[in-house]
């Protein structure tokens, strides 16, 4: 079941890398 | 996917699923061109209706067999179950399966990745568990869209890798849990489930 | 995030947005005892109403500021607008991420991820440009939340990537994301926004 989980729904096993990425970003961004 | 399965035990919805040869062969029937036709996408889950109305994605298909009480009947519940839907998708569902495809041999193992994605857990299970101090169910007095997306996302979770010791902080969130397993609409579809007794390891 | 300012924009809600100090200190304020007792994610977009109404997640509160359109009126309406929307955060926010970031220096750049992200782009470009070929907007005949949620997720593609000679092949893609953004309420929040006109490198 769970491999049909992996087959169906796209999971992006990257997101907290992206996620983080972007926070410190952010945070650089608006505190200068 | 579960979730229309699930849906459609509340509605009374009768789905036909073809999910096995000869009615359906992965990765051949979803690349036909008579599926991609009705299904650009090419992903399954996929819904064709009797009238002939087709809608792809799990979400959209769940809330398309749900009822009115499922999908929020205000504007504040109906907002309130799409974030928690969102926040199964974005939240939950990637850690999850980071931190059981390798105990199930989907994915390599990688424990550094692994070992953020409890963190992760953690951190999700923390959230419910505080919203689920003072409520039976996510959004509202019964069973919505939300139940059912969280549910879902949290099955693989508690069959393998949730034992008592990591559980035990989370108690309003296993409470919460059981409970909807224990619908009648949810046992129809998801069995019997049990609760992870010893962590699963990676599967070398 | 822009999506529920455009939905705003439709309904005529008045949002105040605190983004920058001293009214909102990112980071800081969001994991704040006062802002996680309302939000216990501690992420931000959240949304508080006047009447103590609060919900995170962008598309759950670009939902709840949107007006019955938007939504869509009809459980086919809706579920086809749910549909996108989910498209949009599972097939476009990923590659869309992984081709753009590094161009913006907000993460390192990987070539392998990068060409694969390309050919991921091209794939969704092609399944939107199959379906605007008969659409004006991607649900019934007027913007929707789907419009809003996919322009939003190809809006930085478009800036940065999508150049001339990429985005060539999908006319019916371009049309359509050039008239969203001439709607007056996209304008409203978006801006001028210019084409690509070369396609961006990642920035060493």
């Amino acid at each position: 079941m769970a491999a049909d989980a992996f087959k169906h729904d796209r999971i992006w096993f990257e997101k907290y890398k992206y996620d983080d990425a972007e926070r410190r970003y952010y945070e650089r961004m608006v505190n200068g | 996917s579960f979730k229309p399965l699930i849906a459609a035990q509340y509605s009374g919805a009768r789905l036909r699923v073809a999910s096995t040869p000869p009615h359906f062969h992965f990765g051949v029937t979803n690349k036909s061109p008579e599926f991609l036709r009705k299904f650009p996408v090419g992903k399954v889950p996929a819904f064709e209706g009797d009238d002939g109305f087709c809608v792809f994605e799990s979400n959209a298909i769940a809330y398309y067999v749900s009822t009115p009480e499922l999908r929020g009947e205000t504007p504040e519940a109906a907002a309130a179950i799409l974030q928690w839907v969102n926040f199964a998708d974005s939240d939950i569902v990637p850690p999850a399966s980071t931190w059981v495809f390798p105990t199930l041999g989907i994915i390599h193992y990688n424990k550094q990745a692994t070992e953020f994605a409890k963190e992760e857990v953690r951190r999700v299970l923390g959230v419910l568990d505080s919203h689920l101090r003072s409520q039976t169910f996510l959004v509202g007095e019964r069973v919505s869209l939300a139940d059912i997306a969280v549910v879902c996302a949290l099955l693989w979770l508690y069959k393998q890798v949730l034992d008592p010791a990591f559980r035990g902080p989370f108690g309003n969130v296993t409470r919460w849990f059981v409970t909807c397993l224990h619908q009648p609409q949810f046992r129809a579809v998801l069995g019997d489930v049990t609760l992870c007794q010893r962590m699963a390891q990676f599967d070398a």
